[in-house]
């Protein structure tokens, strides 16, 4: 399905 | 005016090929962006898939490009910035442990620039900052 507000988001990446 | 898709837009202003900043094909693709439903999760992907380019200059005009559009896109486009998916693109580009120690200083200088224009000036992305934080924290961004 296709949101139009996606709010989805992934983890800041650890440098 | 021939429709144009949004990646044909992005290629078009940061053709490595161009001898000055493309401005016309920069207004473009942020003026395409903002009229698609999906425009601005699928410019940030397309956006960092370029900052990403192992050519400085390709590199370099797909930042100027990210740069204006956040000048000049609304709200959409900022949440999309705003979003560790995004930034940890930017991250990576930064970050020895991934590209930063291929990447010219150039580019990594104006990246680090532009995340901290940002956390000035749009202070309600709260992820800018954190991610900003973290980079100072880690060392890569200095003084």
């Amino acid at each position: 399905t296709v949101s139009f507000h996606d709010d989805s988001d992934e983890d800041l990446l650890n440098v | 005016m021939e429709p144009e898709t949004l990646e044909a837009r992005i290629n078009k202003a940061t053709n490595p090929l161009n001898k000055d900043l493309d401005w016309d094909g920069i207004n473009a693709f942020c003026e395409q962006l903002n009229k698609e439903l999906e425009g601005p999760p699928l410019a940030t992907r397309l956006l960092a898939h370029k900052i990403q380019s192992p050519q400085e200059w390709e590199a370099i005009q797909a930042l100027t490009v990210l740069e204006s559009c956040m000048k000049s896109c609304g709200k959409r486009f900022h949440d999309e910035v705003g979003k560790f998916r995004f930034l940890n693109e930017l991250i990576k580009v930064v970050s020895p442990k991934y590209l930063g120690s291929r990447t010219p200083e150039k580019v990594k200088s104006k990246i680090l620039e532009l995340m901290y224009s940002w956390t000035l000036g749009l202070p309600h992305e709260v992820k800018i900052s954190e991610a900003y934080q973290m980079l100072k924290k880690q060392g890569i961004v200095k003084c």
